[in-house]
């Protein structure tokens, strides 16, 4: 799954 | 994309849109810690170090082009810039704030997702901006008097990351295995930082009066 990491946040 | 992170990215760029108007405003940076503007220009350079490499949106790559370049003109303006550099309180804005870098560098290094470049990179940025606003609340409480927008600057600036608290919360509850426990604490310690700015804020407020922060 996608990584939904923090590194897509500003 | 949640409403309380864009609301904290819109109110963070406010803030810096309340910096740019105070300075090109008064022709003046004075009550601005140029120690600040320099460790926030270091924050946005080491995390957006995946602006050409990865893209994330169009949102995501405008943003961190808007902050390197507000923060880095800052810098400039402050440092270089024949009128405005005269109006620098160098002599308040002393600040150790190498101790700052040098302290973030080491928690990065011991404490990051994972012991690669740009993870340790960015755990670095995340722990620096948690304490970058020292000099500047340091030089707002030794400069006495506070002028409005600087002010409303740093409200805004202690405001953006309470919206993030409230972003990764909101992200805990809907996305699975979303934790971020390094973003969180340095969050949390950032924002904890402002409360009593906040206090004193909200009371010159109530009152109408100025701003004013004990010595």
């Amino acid at each position: 799954a996608k990584e939904s990491s923090v590194k897509d946040e500003l | 994309m949640n409403i309380f992170r864009l609301a904290g990215d819109m109110t963070h760029l406010f803030s810096v849109l309340v910096l740019l108007l105070k300075i090109y405003a008064t022709k003046s940076c004075s009550g601005i810690s140029l120690k600040t503007q320099e460790l926030y220009a270091l924050v946005f350079l080491t995390r957006y170090l995946d602006l050409f490499t990865d893209f994330i949106s169009v949102y995501n790559s405008v943003m961190k082009v808007v902050f390197i370049s507000s923060s880095v003109a800052i810098v400039w303006c402050m440092r270089y810039h024949p009128l405005t550099r005269r109006t620098y309180d160098k002599d308040l804005d002393t600040f150790r704030h190498y101790i700052l870098v040098g302290v973030s560098i080491i928690l990065a290094l011991l404490f990051h997702d994972r012991f690669t470049f740009r993870e340790v990179f960015w755990a670095f940025s995340i722990y620096l901006e948690a304490v970058a606003i020292l000099p500047q609340l340091v030089l707002l409480q030794r400069s006495g008097n506070v002028d409005n927008l600087t002010g409303q600057y740093v409200f805004f600036l202690g405001a953006y990351r309470a919206f993030y608290i409230l972003n990764w919360i909101y992200r805990y509850f809907t996305e699975n295995h979303y934790s971020r426990w390094i973003s969180w604490l340095a969050g949390f310690v950032q924002t904890a930082l402002y409360a009593d700015f906040f206090y004193y804020y909200f009371v010159s407020w109530k009152n109408n009066a100025k701003l004013q922060l004990p010595a």
